[in-house]
């Protein structure tokens, strides 16, 4: 249909046959770089943390191209979209403006250990960048942790999260970690975010490095005499995988381009 | 020139009374007036819908975009009421001086935006990408 809503005397208007929609579904797909329709399976057919975050980020952009075309404000606000994982900081919306491609990654592992001998609690983090497009480049990756208010037992006490990227595996002693570690009061509530931006450039260099992530906590207590003591993530308030939807761990990556994407004829 | 007499000569024919302000410009500027403004190069909508094509399983937004095509004619005189490059004026020139050879320009984008497009990947990971090139914005001759 034109503007005025005739159909164009130049408009084919009639109904594709099947093949000829299978072949309509196919160069839009190339139009959007796919080599096949994707066949996801979101679980409970609802949206957990991750796409709930990129939406945000969606609507982020699209409201700003929306702005930039009526000639409105041009510039960035965050959006307060509780529950989900809303951008938190300029420093994000400036990864957003910058990036071709933003990427979130499903937590394809959590395992809750405690290593009796070392009385350390452990959980393991597993994320799959194995299936980014080629000549995408990483410019930032945050790992995002959701952090519930606890118990009256910890209110006042401070804990130690520390992220560690697993470097190295040996079979009978603890692997090889790189640390990040965050302060934080027990009764703090949102999102902890870890920038993972050179990690996740590793992953993507050489997927054998991609041994995964682990989260550990440890009372620092100004108030509790146990200084130093590994309690678990559930007890720290940390959300897991069992959590509720909106509050599951992710890793979110930005992209730039960096190579000239040519279409090749088909 | 030579080559177009005859052409011009039809033209002539064919043309009516020129109204107002057309007056003294000449046949095609008649022509063009009249019937030709139907098929004049403009931008045609043409909305892509991602619902349509059943694949509201995998793209989270948008359900579809705008993403428009250009179709025409590229007549002369092509600056008097449309986008047209520089050269697209001189191809229309040798166009009404060799006819059968060379062919008028053609309709085409001028301005162009972009979409962003949310989607989940096979392995449930979710894409937010941005599309240049995507929306035809305004048409013109090239």
């Amino acid at each position: 249909l034109d503007g005025n809503n005739e159909v164009h005397p130049g408009f084919i208007h009639r109904r594709l046959r099947t093949h000829e929609k299978r072949e309509m579904q196919k160069e839009i797909l190339s139009i959007l770089g796919l080599p096949h329709r994707p066949r996801p399976h979101p679980p409970h057919g609802k949206y957990n943390s991750a796409p709930l975050f990129m939406l945000d980020l969606y609507n982020t952009i699209s409201n700003e191209e929306k702005s930039r075309v009526e000639g409105i404000v041009d510039r960035y606000e965050p959006m307060q979209t509780t529950p989900s994982p809303s951008l938190a900081t300029y420093q994000e919306s400036a990864f957003l403006n910058d990036a071709d491609m933003v990427m979130s990654f499903v937590n394809l592992g959590e395992n809750e250990l405690f290593l009796s001998g070392q009385r350390r609690h452990h959980k393991e983090f597993k994320f799959n960048l194995s299936q980014i497009p080629e000549g995408e480049a990483v410019t930032a990756a945050e790992f995002r942790l959701y952090k519930e208010c606890v118990s009256r037992a910890f209110r006042n006490d401070t804990f130690l999260v520390k992220v560690y990227q697993v470097v190295k595996e040996h079979p009978h002693r603890e692997a090889d970690f790189f640390l990040l570690e965050r302060r934080l009061w027990a009764s703090e509530e949102g999102w902890l975010e870890f920038d993972i931006t050179a990690t996740s450039n590793l992953w993507v260099m050489s997927p054998a490095h991609n041994l995964g992530l682990q989260v550990s906590v440890e009372t620092s207590g100004a108030v509790s005499s146990e200084t130093g003591r590994s309690i678990g993530s559930k007890e720290a308030g940390l959300a897991g995988r069992d959590g509720a939807l909106e509050k599951q761990p992710f890793m979110v990556a930005f992209f730039k381009v960096s190579e000239v994407h040519i279409r090749s004829a088909r | 020139s030579a080559g177009g007499g005859k052409r011009r000569q039809q033209n002539r024919n064919r043309s009516t009374q020129p109204q107002d302000g057309s007056r003294g410009l000449g046949p095609a500027v008649a022509d063009y007036n009249s019937s030709d403004q139907k098929t004049a190069c403009r931008r045609h909508e043409l909305f892509v819908s991602f619902r349509e094509l059943g694949w509201q399983d995998w793209i989270i937004a948008p359900e579809g975009y705008a993403a428009n095509y250009c179709d025409g004619e590229c007549s002369f005189p092509l600056n008097a009421h449309m986008n047209a490059t520089n050269h697209a004026i001189v191809q229309t020139l040798v166009h009404l001086m060799n006819p059968e050879n060379v062919p008028k320009p053609c309709c085409a984008p001028t301005k162009l935006h972009a979409i962003s497009v949310l989607y989940f990947d096979d392995n449930s990971n979710v894409i937010l990408k941005k599309y240049k090139n995507m929306v035809v914005r305004a048409c013109g001759c090239h």
